[in-house]
């Protein structure tokens, strides 16, 4: 389950607050996975107090509700990352995210943007189901190109295999949708790094020019997390 | 208290924040590091093991604009099946207009009566949240539960109970320990404070199977003037959140 309480003592109107709300948590805690398995107890509560004595914030169009609105969203990543970080049994974190030169990261930090889709909501739907899908082969240290792809493409978003690009860290694994040579001892020492350090595992994926930015973060799935959840009865 | 409150922080380290970079500086206090906010973790009992802190609150001095996200489920013939009791006030909640729906159609005790809530009232001034018991598929009684806590807090903090939010973890089908809970509550608002130790002892309080508790705040300019932003959050295992 995850549950968060953020406050804020900006001035903002009900209306304006609940939609950034909605915004910043589609942005973060929505966009991070561990297990694939949805609590009937996820809940964000967001408190505005209002009393930092900055001026009314009633628009969300606003230059001002802009930067609350970047505020937010920094805060619930924030958070949201450390979730995933801490994932039952996790050995790294895996953050999935696109970029405007129509590059996707899956690393710590990584960045997903749907590249040739309508937008964020594509891109970040993208981004999610790379991080979500057992992605076991990244807790095996297996620099699985294949894998990842089928992710992406089960996402239920359009783009042409042609246009896949998928690289581990710096090392490509696949360009326009065909396998590349690759040095596979480097590719695993990647990934068994960032497992010792409990650390980055960055994977970047293009799938097209699109403009939409998305994000998401998971973490690999190891034997801990099925121990671990053995033992939580109820 | 204070001494408590360093046990506090014994239990678990905090996680590494990795905030985006932006106008912004990060700085210490989590949820009270905005003004007017105060907040306090303490343990009651509530835990299947340990002596770890197990129930948060965070108040505010005034009536905060709330905006909750949690899960919604439209299917009313489900509800009136299962909760009676609330059927009515869910068909008021239709016009929650921050709200959206997930595939997660069960909806714990607790998120049923937030939703009540603030269907009638868009301000809040508690948040209570215990770590032990999700208090969810825990039916007619489940939900009683909560309207007592609430109640029970509210009185203590001279609050409506619509005022008072309520959030719980823990293991799914139990309800919580509500006489425990009860008798500590005047420890807990006794404990409360605008300070960063309050913030960090709620952050871990509000833990279930996490390895590091999660708290952040950051201060930035928003037309000309500095405000806050501050959080803190739980979640290990069972994240796959479709929040709306």
């Amino acid at each position: 389950t995850l549950l968060g309480v953020v406050t804020t003592d900006a001035l903002v109107a009900t209306d304006v607050w609940r939609k950034m709300v909605q915004v910043a948590v589609n942005r973060s805690f929505n966009q991070i996975t561990v297990d694939g398995d949805t609590s009937t107890n996820d809940t964000v509560i967001a408190l505005a107090s209002g009393i930092s004595g900055s001026t009314m914030i009633s628009s969300c169009d606003s230059y001002e509700a802009k930067q609350l609105q970047a505020c937010l969203d920094a805060v619930m990543q924030g958070l949201a990352k450390s979730i995933a970080w801490d994932g039952e049994g996790a050995t790294c974190l895996i953050e999935v995210l696109y970029n405007d030169d129509s590059i996707l990261k899956l690393y710590f930090q990584f960045i997903v943007k749907v590249i040739g889709a309508d937008g964020e909501a594509e891109a970040a739907k993208i981004a999610r189901s790379v991080a979500s899908s057992s992605l076991a082969a990244i807790y095996g240290r297996d620099p699985n190109w294949g894998r990842i792809a089928c992710a992406a493409g089960y996402a239920a978003i359009p783009f042409h295999p042609n246009e896949l690009c998928i690289s581990l860290g710096d090392i490509l694994l696949m360009d326009g949708g065909q396998p590349l040579p690759f040095d596979r001892a480097a590719a695993s020492a990647y990934l068994r790094k960032a497992g010792e350090t409990h650390g980055t595992v960055e994977i970047h994926i293009s799938v097209g020019k699109g403009p939409g930015i998305g994000q998401a973060w998971g973490c690999d799935l190891s034997y801990d997390y099925v121990k671990i959840n053995a033992e939580y009865t109820t | 208290v204070s001494s408590s409150m360093n046990e506090t922080s014994n239990y678990i380290p905090a996680a590494p924040i990795l905030l985006p970079e932006g106008p912004w500086k990060q700085i210490s206090g989590g949820v009270t590091a905005a003004k007017g906010f105060k907040a306090a973790g303490t343990y009651g009992g509530l835990r299947a093991k340990g002596e770890k802190p197990d129930l948060a609150l965070v108040t505010c001095d005034v009536d905060a604009i709330a905006a909750v996200l949690h899960f919604c489920f439209d299917s009313s013939i489900l509800i009136s099946s299962w909760f009676p009791a609330v059927r009515a006030d869910l068909c008021a909640f239709e016009n929650f207009p921050a709200c959206a729906f997930t595939t997660n159609v069960v909806a714990a005790a607790p998120v049923l009566y937030c939703k009540h809530v603030l269907g009638i009232s868009e301000t809040a001034r508690a948040v209570l949240i215990n770590a032990g018991q999700a208090n969810a598929a825990t039916g007619d009684a489940g939900y009683q539960d909560v309207i007592e806590c609430a109640k029970a807090l509210a009185q203590l903090l001279q609050m409506r109970s619509e005022e008072v939010l309520i959030e719980s973890t823990g293991v799914i089908g139990q309800r919580i320990k509500k006489e425990a809970l009860l008798n500590t509550l005047p420890r807990l608002v006794g404990s409360l404070s605008s300070t960063i130790e309050g913030a960090d002892s709620a952050a871990i309080a509000i833990t279930t199977t996490d390895l590091v508790s999660k708290s952040v705040a950051i201060e930035s300019e928003v037309g000309g003037t500095h405000i806050r932003v501050g959080g803190m959050a739980k979640g290990s295992g069972m994240i796959h959140p479709n929040m709306a």
